[in-house]
Protein backbone atom coordinates (compact mmCIF):
# COMPACT_ATOMS: atom_id res chain seq x y z
CA UNK A 1 0.00 0.00 0.00
CA UNK A 2 1.53 3.40 -0.75
CA UNK A 3 1.22 6.62 1.19
CA UNK A 4 -1.58 7.88 -1.23
CA UNK A 5 -3.85 5.20 -1.12
CA UNK A 6 -3.60 4.81 2.95
CA UNK A 7 -3.53 9.20 3.47
CA UNK A 8 -6.95 8.80 0.44
CA UNK A 9 -8.35 5.79 3.09
CA UNK A 10 -7.86 7.91 6.25
CA UNK A 11 -9.24 11.20 4.67
CA UNK A 12 -12.48 9.14 4.05
CA UNK A 13 -12.29 7.57 7.43
CA UNK A 14 -12.07 11.24 8.89
CA UNK A 15 -14.70 12.78 6.44
CA UNK A 16 -17.12 9.60 8.34
CA UNK A 17 -15.87 10.93 11.84
CA UNK A 18 -16.61 14.43 11.34
CA UNK A 19 -20.01 13.51 10.29
CA UNK A 20 -20.86 11.50 13.05
CA UNK A 21 -19.30 13.50 15.31
CA UNK A 22 -21.65 16.29 14.51
CA UNK A 23 -24.76 13.72 14.46
CA UNK A 24 -23.19 12.50 18.04
CA UNK A 25 -22.31 15.64 20.25
CA UNK A 26 -24.31 18.28 18.56
CA UNK A 27 -27.26 16.29 17.62
CA UNK A 28 -27.60 18.21 14.18
CA UNK A 29 -27.47 17.12 10.76
CA UNK A 30 -28.14 20.46 9.35
CA UNK A 31 -26.84 20.67 5.97
CA UNK A 32 -26.21 17.24 5.59
CA UNK A 33 -28.21 15.35 2.36
CA UNK A 34 -29.65 12.36 3.29
CA UNK A 35 -29.84 11.31 -0.40
CA UNK A 36 -26.24 11.02 -0.81
CA UNK A 37 -26.29 9.31 2.44
CA UNK A 38 -28.79 6.98 1.55
CA UNK A 39 -26.64 6.77 -1.97
CA UNK A 40 -23.30 5.76 0.01
CA UNK A 41 -25.28 3.36 2.10
CA UNK A 42 -26.20 1.43 -1.49
CA UNK A 43 -22.69 2.34 -2.69
CA UNK A 44 -21.19 0.42 0.23
CA UNK A 45 -23.55 -2.00 0.20
CA UNK A 46 -23.24 -3.14 -3.34
CA UNK A 47 -19.72 -2.70 -3.41
CA UNK A 48 -18.60 -4.97 -0.76
CA UNK A 49 -20.88 -8.15 -1.17
CA UNK A 50 -16.99 -9.80 -1.59
CA UNK A 51 -16.29 -9.43 2.10
CA UNK A 52 -18.65 -12.70 2.37
CA UNK A 53 -16.54 -14.85 -0.92
CA UNK A 54 -12.70 -13.17 -0.44
CA UNK A 55 -10.53 -12.64 2.52
CA UNK A 56 -8.12 -9.63 1.09
CA UNK A 57 -6.75 -8.92 4.21
CA UNK A 58 -7.15 -7.71 7.92
CA UNK A 59 -7.19 -3.95 7.08
CA UNK A 60 -9.44 -4.43 4.23
CA UNK A 61 -12.23 -6.33 6.31
CA UNK A 62 -11.63 -3.79 8.90
CA UNK A 63 -12.39 -0.54 7.19
CA UNK A 64 -14.97 -2.73 4.86
CA UNK A 65 -17.18 -3.08 7.55
CA UNK A 66 -16.54 0.82 9.22
CA UNK A 67 -17.71 1.93 5.66
CA UNK A 68 -20.91 -0.22 5.91
CA UNK A 69 -21.89 0.49 9.39
CA UNK A 70 -20.95 4.13 9.52
CA UNK A 71 -23.39 5.08 6.29
CA UNK A 72 -26.42 2.54 7.34
CA UNK A 73 -25.98 4.19 11.07
CA UNK A 74 -26.05 7.87 9.33
CA UNK A 75 -29.00 7.30 7.58
CA UNK A 76 -30.58 5.63 10.86
CA UNK A 77 -29.75 9.14 12.35
CA UNK A 78 -31.13 10.92 9.98
CA UNK A 79 -34.26 9.50 9.64
CA UNK A 80 -35.25 7.86 13.41
CA UNK A 81 -33.55 9.42 15.39
CA UNK A 82 -35.89 11.20 17.53
CA UNK A 83 -33.53 14.72 17.83
CA UNK A 84 -31.67 14.63 15.03
CA UNK A 85 -34.08 14.16 12.44
CA UNK A 86 -35.61 17.41 13.47
CA UNK A 87 -32.61 19.29 11.91
CA UNK A 88 -32.81 17.73 8.58
CA UNK A 89 -33.35 20.19 5.90
CA UNK A 90 -35.54 18.13 4.30
CA UNK A 91 -37.51 20.76 2.15
CA UNK A 92 -34.36 22.14 0.77
CA UNK A 93 -33.12 18.48 0.02
CA UNK A 94 -35.07 17.63 -2.78
CA UNK A 95 -32.71 16.24 -5.51
CA UNK A 96 -34.32 12.67 -7.09
CA UNK A 97 -31.50 10.27 -6.25
CA UNK A 98 -33.73 7.41 -6.64
CA UNK A 99 -32.99 8.61 -10.72
CA UNK A 100 -29.62 8.10 -10.86
CA UNK A 101 -29.73 4.89 -9.76
CA UNK A 102 -31.16 3.15 -12.92
CA UNK A 103 -28.64 4.63 -15.18
CA UNK A 104 -25.79 3.68 -13.28
CA UNK A 105 -27.09 -0.07 -13.29
CA UNK A 106 -27.55 -0.33 -16.50
CA UNK A 107 -24.07 1.06 -17.54
CA UNK A 108 -22.71 -1.62 -15.01
CA UNK A 109 -24.39 -4.49 -16.73
CA UNK A 110 -22.89 -3.11 -20.13
CA UNK A 111 -19.31 -1.92 -18.67
CA UNK A 112 -17.76 -4.29 -16.23
CA UNK A 113 -14.88 -6.34 -15.59
CA UNK A 114 -16.75 -10.05 -15.86
CA UNK A 115 -20.45 -10.42 -16.54
CA UNK A 116 -21.29 -11.73 -12.96
CA UNK A 117 -23.23 -10.98 -10.18
CA UNK A 118 -20.30 -9.62 -7.93
CA UNK A 119 -18.49 -7.83 -10.68
CA UNK A 120 -21.43 -5.80 -12.18
CA UNK A 121 -22.59 -4.69 -8.33
CA UNK A 122 -18.84 -3.66 -7.93
CA UNK A 123 -18.95 -1.91 -11.27
CA UNK A 124 -22.65 -0.26 -10.11
CA UNK A 125 -21.14 0.38 -6.90
CA UNK A 126 -18.65 2.76 -8.80
CA UNK A 127 -20.71 4.11 -10.89
CA UNK A 128 -22.97 5.50 -8.18
CA UNK A 129 -20.08 6.61 -5.57
CA UNK A 130 -19.49 9.06 -8.64
CA UNK A 131 -22.67 10.85 -8.75
CA UNK A 132 -23.33 10.07 -5.11
CA UNK A 133 -22.49 13.18 -3.61
CA UNK A 134 -24.72 15.40 -6.35
CA UNK A 135 -27.17 16.12 -3.72
CA UNK A 136 -25.09 16.90 -1.53
CA UNK A 137 -23.48 19.90 -3.68
CA UNK A 138 -27.01 20.67 -4.70
CA UNK A 139 -27.84 20.97 -1.08
CA UNK A 140 -24.83 22.96 0.25
CA UNK A 141 -25.76 25.24 -3.11
CA UNK A 142 -28.97 26.62 -1.75
CA UNK A 143 -28.29 26.32 2.29
CA UNK A 144 -26.89 30.17 3.31
CA UNK A 145 -24.23 29.98 5.93
CA UNK A 146 -22.43 26.68 5.57
CA UNK A 147 -21.44 25.25 9.32
CA UNK A 148 -17.92 24.44 9.61
CA UNK A 149 -18.67 20.27 10.09
CA UNK A 150 -20.13 20.37 6.79
CA UNK A 151 -17.49 22.10 4.64
CA UNK A 152 -15.03 20.28 6.39
CA UNK A 153 -16.86 16.82 6.09
CA UNK A 154 -17.15 17.32 1.85
CA UNK A 155 -13.27 18.69 2.08
CA UNK A 156 -12.55 15.47 3.01
CA UNK A 157 -14.21 13.37 0.93
CA UNK A 158 -13.01 15.51 -2.06
CA UNK A 159 -9.54 15.33 -0.29
CA UNK A 160 -9.76 11.41 -0.45
CA UNK A 161 -11.21 11.13 -3.83
CA UNK A 162 -8.25 13.39 -5.10
CA UNK A 163 -5.69 10.95 -3.22
CA UNK A 164 -7.13 7.94 -4.94
CA UNK A 165 -6.42 9.77 -8.29
CA UNK A 166 -2.65 10.08 -6.89
CA UNK A 167 -2.57 6.23 -6.04
CA UNK A 168 -3.59 5.34 -9.00
CA UNK A 169 -0.98 7.55 -11.28
CA UNK A 170 1.09 6.36 -8.56
CA UNK A 171 0.35 1.84 -8.85
CA UNK A 172 0.17 2.82 -12.98
CA UNK A 173 4.09 3.71 -12.75
CA UNK A 174 5.16 1.35 -10.05
CA UNK A 175 2.85 -2.04 -10.57
CA UNK A 176 2.96 -4.50 -13.61
CA UNK A 177 -0.21 -4.60 -15.45
CA UNK A 178 -1.61 -2.55 -13.50
CA UNK A 179 -4.80 -0.80 -15.32
CA UNK A 180 -8.43 -0.56 -14.06
CA UNK A 181 -10.09 1.57 -16.79
CA UNK A 182 -14.01 1.62 -14.98
CA UNK A 183 -12.25 2.50 -11.63
CA UNK A 184 -10.17 5.57 -13.27
CA UNK A 185 -12.76 7.22 -15.75
CA UNK A 186 -15.63 6.94 -12.85
CA UNK A 187 -13.27 8.01 -10.03
CA UNK A 188 -11.92 10.87 -12.22
CA UNK A 189 -15.32 12.39 -12.94
CA UNK A 190 -15.83 12.20 -8.87
CA UNK A 191 -13.51 13.79 -8.33
CA UNK A 192 -14.22 16.55 -10.66
CA UNK A 193 -17.30 17.13 -9.32
CA UNK A 194 -15.97 18.50 -6.36
CA UNK A 195 -13.82 21.01 -8.30
CA UNK A 196 -16.12 23.84 -7.88
CA UNK A 197 -16.80 23.64 -4.60
CA UNK A 198 -12.74 23.10 -3.71
CA UNK A 199 -12.86 26.81 -5.23
CA UNK A 200 -15.00 28.06 -2.85
CA UNK A 201 -13.74 26.50 0.02
CA UNK A 202 -10.11 27.61 -0.77
CA UNK A 203 -11.77 31.35 -1.58
CA UNK A 204 -13.57 31.62 1.48
CA UNK A 205 -10.43 30.28 3.72
CA UNK A 206 -8.23 32.56 1.81
CA UNK A 207 -10.41 35.90 2.81
CA UNK A 208 -11.05 34.31 5.97
CA UNK A 209 -14.61 34.70 5.36
CA UNK A 210 -17.34 31.93 6.43
CA UNK A 211 -18.21 30.02 3.13
CA UNK A 212 -20.96 30.51 1.18
CA UNK A 213 -21.79 29.05 -2.75
CA UNK A 214 -23.44 31.20 -5.26
CA UNK A 215 -27.04 30.80 -5.73
CA UNK B 1 -5.61 -12.34 -12.88
CA UNK B 2 -6.32 -12.74 -9.61
CA UNK B 3 -9.75 -11.20 -7.73
CA UNK B 4 -7.70 -9.94 -5.05
CA UNK B 5 -5.58 -8.19 -6.74
CA UNK B 6 -8.18 -6.57 -8.71
CA UNK B 7 -10.56 -5.11 -5.60
CA UNK B 8 -7.42 -4.68 -3.20
CA UNK B 9 -8.71 -1.12 -3.24
CA UNK B 10 -12.00 0.24 -1.14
Amino acid sequence: MNIFRLAGDMTHLFSVLVLLLKIHTIKSCAGISLKTQELYAIVFTTRYLDLFTTYISLYNTIMKLIFLGSSISIVWYMRHHKVVRRSYDKDQDTFRHYLLMLPCLLLALLINEKFTFLEVMWAFSLYLEAVAILPQLVLLQRTRNIDNLTGQYVLLLGAYRALYVLNWIYRYFTEENYVHWITWVSGIVQTLLYADFFYYYFQSWKNNVKLQLPA
Amino acid sequence: RDYDEFHDEL
